[in-house]
């Protein structure tokens, strides 16, 4: 089960979603494995991973192993990423099967793993087709805003491109509301519009607004370690309960 | 006067910054620019602009001038994206001088207007590259988060290098604190740790969170036009009156 964590909209609570969820998928006992596939690395710092030895950008350059990048972290396999991913991402541009390479690193591993999620960047560009080529499953996290409304399209559009050219078994699992306030009107809209638009599940669990999950980070921990009371752990540990039932 | 709106960190308030000053610094009688660098073209789409008939990347691709590109709005001329910018942002990267493109094409209109304003997709790839290399001024809009904060140390090293490689007169106007919740503790403690570690100005200026500025785009309006007597707008006139003091 590969997850690619998927919106190009900046601050979509992407990175939040992948540890999060993660973290509570190995609570519910699976294994899983977090790959950082942004170039600013926020999920590894998120888990207070700071100046790792190795980075997926040594693993899709070939020099060093997948297994050979992995950091323990609250019962989760992580690997981390840094600056020059970005750089590699140029690079890898003018390279054949280019779209592949991730597909290939995770085939090497999938066996060891129930879950994996890939933390993409907020671009459609190499490394998140990487991620989707790469996955079975689709999580779009969304907050529930006219401009995030705006990237959808784009991101169905990929989504239906890599299915006829690089994957075909891609799978959009749901649209996650994320920082969703109820009481807004604006936001019941946006969410009425993708239901009459758009042929993707919502899930039923929506990520409210907390300030304990934007406070973890600081301690490097994921909200469910940080303050497992927090609606915030609550809500991580609804979705990964809807997420299996929907697999 | 060309500042470029900044933060590799996604979902900071820079298009909606860009526009709303823009329009506040128009309102002040000011001849304002407003390039939308973000191949997600968010900039235009707040301002209604669909399907323009040209957009910055026909500009910076040489096959038109600036001035044929020019899109009226609300008492501003505004350059629009599309989403080919992203693919000739792939094709500027083999060119020599690739970062001085948008200098070069700006250099010719820098006489018509007051304030160029220039909003930056989230990354510090080559096209947030070629605006640090055209601008003069820099503005941040940054949430007081965690996870913000993590992006500032590579903005300031960005700055440092282009400073000293193509751009010696590019100076950090301010951060902008953007939707900041000022009860929150966590809010002053990521404001304290800036003050402490950074040499930028903070802005006297926070944006607070209000629906009005996330509904505005639906409109295909600033926040200024759609709900002149709003915190927001209130926010960005004053925002445009320390802008124009502090030049
Ligand atoms: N449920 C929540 N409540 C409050 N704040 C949140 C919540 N989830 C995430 N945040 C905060 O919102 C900001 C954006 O979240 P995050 O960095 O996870 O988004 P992202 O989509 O990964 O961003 P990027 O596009 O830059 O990769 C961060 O400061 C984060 O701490
Ligand atoms: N003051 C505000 N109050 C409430 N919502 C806001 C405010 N400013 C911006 N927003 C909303 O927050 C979201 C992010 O804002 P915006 O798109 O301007 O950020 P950005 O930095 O340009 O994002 P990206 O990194 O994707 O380009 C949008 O949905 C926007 O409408
Ligand atoms: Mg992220
Ligand atoms: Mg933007």
């Amino acid at each position: 089960m590969i997850i690619a964590v998927v919106n190009q909209k900046g601050g979509t609570a992407k990175t939040t979603t992948t540890v999060n969820l993660g973290k509570a998928l190995a609570d519910a006992g699976k294994r899983v494995l977090l790959v950082d596939l942004d170039a600013q690395g926020s999920l590894g710092y998120s888990l207070g991973i700071q100046e790792a030895p190795h980075s997926i950008a040594d693993v899709l350059a070939g020099e060093i192993d997948l297994s050979q990048a992995l950091i323990d972290r609250e019962g989760l396999q992580v690997v981390a990423s840094q600056i020059g991913l970005a750089d590699l991402e140029l690079e890898l541009a003018g390279m054949q099967e280019r779209e592949l390479l991730l597909a290939g690193v995770l085939q090497s591993v999938e066996e060891s793993f129930d879950v994996i999620l890939i933390d993409c960047p907020p671009s459609l560009s190499l490394l998140t087709v990487n991620a989707l080529s790469a996955a079975n499953q689709v999580i779009i996290p969304m907050q529930m805003e006219v401009l995030s409304l705006q990237g959808l399209d784009l991101i169905s559009e990929t989504i239906t491109k890599i299915k006829a050219a690089l994957n075909p078994h891609l799978e959009v699992l749901g649209i996650l509301p994320v920082m969703v306030d109820k009481r807004r009107k604006l936001s019941s809209e946006v969410r009425e519009h993708i239901q009459e638009n758009y042929p993707f599940r919502i899930f039923d669990t929506n990520i409210r607004p907390n300030v304990r999950a934007s406070e973890a980070p600081s301690f490097g921990q994921s909200v469910i370690s940080y303050a497992p009371d927090s609606n915030s752990s609550k809500d991580y540990q609804q979705l990964a309960n809807e997420v299996l039932n929907n697999l």
